[in-house]
């Protein structure tokens, strides 16, 4: 554990806070993604399975169970709350679950290290965590008026991305037989996702204004 | 591990 991994960690879990608060608080979860959402519950469900053969630290599972609970509780907002269901953009999220899961889950199969199981859906979930972000950004590039917290969240969940790599790099720099190939280079394919956004979003916040994103 | 691919990250 560095402070690089820590960092991207709490990056993470705040943004997770920020939407949760967001949901509760504001009884609205408009311009939230529900496919990137479920998209996030279904990478964790794959990744997570090891919770119950493997076991790293205290930290780590809790933090693995703090991510699964929270992204099922979102989701459990977005769909069954009466009134936060309400606020949802189903006509503008459009996103096909099937252009981002059956290549995930195709290459998953073809690239792997081992092909067991748990293997298996381990690599499909870091495959399809670096891409579960499309709906969301798409759904922004449609709505008119991002509000600042979907804005926030976005931008924290790519400070974790972004911290991440400084973590890989420092894990490569000092740790003999650090070589995850997998994970480096969906890991940076899913940060260079956020690259457009972030230029923007960089851009609103000198300029002080609301974010919007160019059609 | 010794090879690397030990799933210690999140």
């Amino acid at each position: 554990m560095n402070l690089f991994r820590l960092c991207g960690d709490m990056f993470h879990l705040l943004s997770i806070m920020v939407l949760l608060l967001k949901i509760r608080a504001t009884r609205s979860c408009r311009g939230i993604s529900l496919k990137t959402q479920e998209l996030y519950a279904l990478v964790f469900v794959c990744r997570y399975l090891d919770l119950f053969y493997s076991f790293i630290s205290v930290y780590n599972s809790f933090m693995k169970v703090t991510f699964l609970a929270t992204a099922f509780s979102i989701v459990r907002y977005m769909r069954y709350d009466k009134v936060v269901k309400q606020t949802y953009d189903r006509e503008q999220d459009t996103f096909r679950y099937v252009f981002l899961i059956a290549p995930c889950l195709l290459l998953a199969l073809v690239l792997n290290h081992r092909f067991t199981l748990t293997e298996v859906l381990w690599t499909f979930s870091i495959y399809l965590e670096a891409v579960a972000i499309l709906p969301q950004l798409v759904l922004m590039q449609r709505t008119q008026n991002i509000d600042n917290l979907t804005a926030n969240y976005v931008a924290l969940l790519g400070a974790y991305r972004g911290f991440y790599i400084l973590n890989w790099i420092y894990r490569f720099a000092t740790e003999r037989h650090y070589r995850q190939w997998i994970v480096w280079i969906s890991g940076v394919i899913q940060t260079a996702l956020y690259a457009d956004f972030f230029f923007y979003y960089a851009l609103c916040w000198k300029a002080n204004k609301r974010l919007q994103l160019p059609a | 591990a010794a090879d690397g691919q030990a799933h210690d990250e999140l």
